[in-house]
């Protein structure tokens, strides 16, 4: 049987010490 | 404060922050304990006060909140004692006057996140030069106090667009003294914390700057004897670069092929485990062009003396998408790709 292919990670999986991202374009109204 | 008349509230804030003006001497921990009980009381009112209350924040008042912020938090950091200080091993220096500042920042924090806090008036005191002395109090032993500085200027960074270009400037030099001058400074894996979050918005296609930063900073910070205290924190941005755009991943597994280790097993052990973050969102069209080189450095891994080196190296073919993507790679690789492949052959046998 053909193997499943494992895909690649779609979004590398957050490590804890990350923030909210700040995006480029506009003021963050955090 | 709580229980003043709303008519005199801002003259007594007015009158705690100045009285929280004054900066006592920790050092000797005996000394003025009134006072400092007194101005860690007003302290407190103080955040309680910005913390709850709304509409309290009228422009007269942020002049006096930056001088009592700026007051307390700037001021030379002690020399470290132990020129030999190893992050890793020896415990830091603790702030002595922290039962003070730790109430300062917290206050900062509390005004910087306000709903009634507004940018367009702070930003005359909160200004390139204010955030200078902001970034470089990220040198601090403590590791309270950098955690603060750096939610702290994380805010910043949102909340005055004006400023954003300068903050990424000033860390690209601090990173830079960093690496080729004093390989010493204490708040590095914070200000990649930071900049993992200003990475993860960038817009695209992503500006020139952006990639300079990564190649002028971030692969030559691979090099740094300290790297393990940061680590994580780098290849979580180098992971965030490739995830924005893809087409710099050769450039950077060169890089990190540049810079890889020598002579210390446990920065070779990191790379490994960089490595494999990279390939798990790599795209196959990159893998092509980097598993020559790549697995050349692999098969010396797995043919390390260090068994950590090259348990880590092996640990690689427990990973399915590493796996298929050398598998597709195999059998209809152009001849000379398929000499590298067999040179893993070798060094596993």
């Amino acid at each position: 049987p053909q193997k499943k292919k494992k895909q690649k990670l779609p979004k590398s999986p957050a490590p804890h010490f990350a923030m909210p991202p700040i995006h480029e374009d506009n003021l963050e109204k955090i | 404060l709580k229980d003043a008349p709303v008519s005199e509230l801002h003259d007594l804030l007015c009158k705690k922050l100045q009285q929280c003006s004054i900066v006592f001497d920790f050092l000797d921990c005996v000394a003025d304990l009134k006072g400092k009980e007194i101005k860690r009381a007003a302290l407190n009112e103080l955040v309680e006060c910005v913390a709850t209350n709304r509409g309290i924040l009228i422009e007269p008042l942020y002049p006096e909140i930056i001088k009592m912020i700026s007051v307390n938090i700037f001021r030379i950091l002690p020399p470290s004692e132990n020129p030999e200080f190893d992050p890793e091993e020896d415990e830091p220096n603790l702030e002595p006057s922290w039962p003070h500042l730790q109430l300062v920042y917290e206050f900062f924090l509390r005004f910087l996140e306000s709903p009634d806090f507004q940018p367009s008036v702070a930003k005359r005191y909160i200004d390139q030069k204010f955030v200078l002395m902001l970034l470089e109090l990220f040198d601090s032993e403590d590791p309270r106090e950098r955690e603060y500085l750096k939610t702290i200027l994380h805010r910043v960074y949102g909340k005055f667009l004006g400023l954003r270009a300068y903050i990424r400037k000033q860390c690209n030099n601090i990173f830079l003294r960093f690496i080729y001058e004093t390989e010493h400074f204490n708040g590095v894996a914070e200000l990649l914390e930071i900049l993992g979050s200003i990475i993860n918005g960038f817009a695209l296609p992503l500006k020139a700057e952006h990639k300079q930063f990564l190649v002028r900073v971030l692969i030559p910070l691979h090099s740094v004897k300290s790297l393990s205290i940061f680590h994580a924190q780098l290849a979580y941005c180098v992971v965030q670069f490739l995830e924005k755009d893809a087409t710099l991943t050769e450039h950077v597994i060169r890089g990190l092929l540049k810079y890889w280790p020598k002579t210390c097993t446990q920065k070779e052990v990191m790379l490994l485990g960089e490595i494999e973050e990279i390939l798990d969102v790599i795209e196959p069209s990159q893998f092509v062009k980097i598993q020559e080189p790549l697995f050349k450095q692999v098969a010396r891994c797995i043919a390390s003396p260090h068994f950590q080196v090259a348990e880590r190296a092996l640990y690689f073919w427990n990973n399915e998408y590493i796996l298929s993507l050398v598998e597709d790679n195999c059998h209809g690789a152009p001849y000379h790709l398929r000499h590298a492949l067999p040179r893993l052959q070798g060094a596993l046998e």
